[in-house]
């Protein structure tokens, strides 16, 4: 699985 | 977006909402900690420095404005505007414990070495212990008033539907970030002696009180 930046979380 | 996130979005706004209400309506901020409050301002001012550059969604604009400014006022309101009412004596939690060791952790445990990247990473790990001065002021007084203990329940709640969105993005999306995830853990977990108090006594109709 790719680990993404859970950037579009708040 | 999923329904977990929604849903745990939606309670963290309830739960600022209910905390705004309180001390509007009551004209008081007794029996809640300003240094949590304070802590949760910086959580949101570190972790939403790129309102403006890194543009997701209106709903996502919408929200981090509308945090940035409830957690700012919050404490506006208890500093200032209601600062007589504020329970120094209660509220003593070292918040420094507090601020140290994330600060130094986020500098260690990282997924980059970027000032943005580490001071999202300094307010996820911020979050996950900046609601024990908020505990460690209920245990000290033994007791909480209703409404503070649903403001409690929705913020305790929030964090843990967040985990549900983790395992869904997980399995739908293959997608986790292990930062996150570990820290709301730890944040979720560290409310569940009140969550079992909320569930076995508030909503009995009785007052949160701590066994003394």
């Amino acid at each position: 699985c790719k680990k993404v930046k859970s950037k579009d979380e708040l | 977006m999923n329904i977990f996130r929604l849903a745990g979005d939606l309670s963290h706004l309830a739960a600022i909402i209910i905390l705004l209400i309180k001390i509007w309506k009551t004209r008081s901020c007794a029996g809640i900690s300003g240094r949590s409050q304070v802590l949760f301002a910086i959580v949101f001012i570190t972790r939403y420095l790129d309102l403006f550059t890194n543009f997701i969604s209106a709903y996502n604009t919408a929200m981090k404005v509308f945090f940035l400014g409830s957690s700012i006022g919050t404490v506006y309101l208890m500093y200032l505007k209601f600062k007589a009412t504020y329970d120094h004596n209660h509220d003593t939690f070292r918040i420094e414990f507090l601020l140290l060791p994330t600060a130094l952790l986020s500098l260690v445990l990282n997924h980059e070495f970027s000032v943005m990247e580490i001071l999202w990473t300094f307010s996820i790990y911020l979050e996950s212990v900046a609601i024990l001065p908020q505990l460690f002021m209920v245990s000290k007084t033994g007791e909480a008033e209703s409404i503070t203990s649903h403001y409690l329940f929705a913020l305790g709640s929030y964090r843990g539907l967040y985990i549900l969105n983790w395992i869904y993005r997980y399995y739908f999306e293959g997608f986790y970030d292990i930062i996150a995830i570990v820290a709301g853990c730890v944040q979720t977990i560290l409310y569940c002696d009140f969550f079992y108090l909320y569930i076995t006594k508030v909503l009995k109709g009785k007052k949160l009180q701590l066994p003394a």
